[in-house]
């Protein structure tokens, strides 16, 4: 594996505000 | 209750004039007033009172009330800089101008730094980074054995804690995050460069007669 911690961290959805700004209409 | 247009000014919890908040972030007047109404969705989402609460910032990143999230809720107080437990619209527009693609490395480097040090101490230590790895583990329902997570861990801490202090502070943070570039990528939101466009209805409310 030769991903850091932190690249794996950055993976999780909760960390992806993509989620603020969609279905808001 | 909630934020409502009165004689053209907004009444809300919170609300700050749009040229103030556009003069102390890379966001135009007219993006400022494209995020209020974003703004104004998620806040009324649970609870109509021109404030987000944690249930309504997590509803609106995953459309679910009930999921809890490590990550969601460390960010969720990130941008309540007030400690209250609700964001107003000041701090909404203050933190999602760190997302912004214009604005400085520096910016952004620094609130990661804040991001991952989920005890604020002032630095960002290995039983940390472990708890975030194990709560990512668990949203993936994905298995690592122990000692392959405590691999990546000693593999992460070499590079990154350069005077192997057990903790990694700032400026290491900056030499580890300028050597591995990728790490930034959750720190911009391209959707924020189109904010106008997204939310046009800003246009019917707006205060300012240019942006």
């Amino acid at each position: 594996l030769n991903l850091n911690a932190f690249d794996i961290i950055s993976l999780s959805s909760g960390f992806d505000l993509s989620g603020l700004f969609e279905e808001t209409d | 209750m909630g934020c409502v247009p009165s004689k053209g000014r907004r009444q809300c919890p919170g609300y700050e004039d749009p040229v103030f908040l556009a003069s102390q972030t890379t966001f135009s007047v007219s993006e400022v007033e494209a995020l209020f109404e974003l703004f104004k969705s998620i806040s009324s989402s649970v609870i109509d009172d021109g404030l987000i609460n944690k249930e309504e910032f997590v509803l609106a990143l995953f459309k679910n009330r009930k999921k809890e999230n490590l990550f969601a809720s460390r960010i969720f107080d990130l941008f309540d800089v007030k400690h209250k437990g609700v964001i107003d619209f000041g701090d909404f527009v203050r933190a999602l101008h760190i997302f912004h693609p214009n604005t400085s490395l520096e910016d952004k480097i620094n609130f990661s730094f804040r991001l991952y040090d989920l005890d604020n101490t002032g630095f960002i230590e290995r039983q940390e980074v472990k708890q975030m790895l194990l709560a990512l583990l668990g949203e993936s329902e994905m298995k690592l054995a122990d000692e392959t997570i405590e691999a990546i861990l000693d593999k992460t801490f070499l590079e990154a804690d350069t005077n192997q202090d057990g903790k990694i502070d700032l400026s290491e943070w900056q030499y580890f995050v300028s050597k591995n570039p990728s790490l930034l990528r959750i720190m911009t939101l391209p959707y924020l460069r189109d904010i106008t466009t997204a939310f046009p209805s800003f246009v019917f409310y707006s205060e300012v007669d240019e942006a």
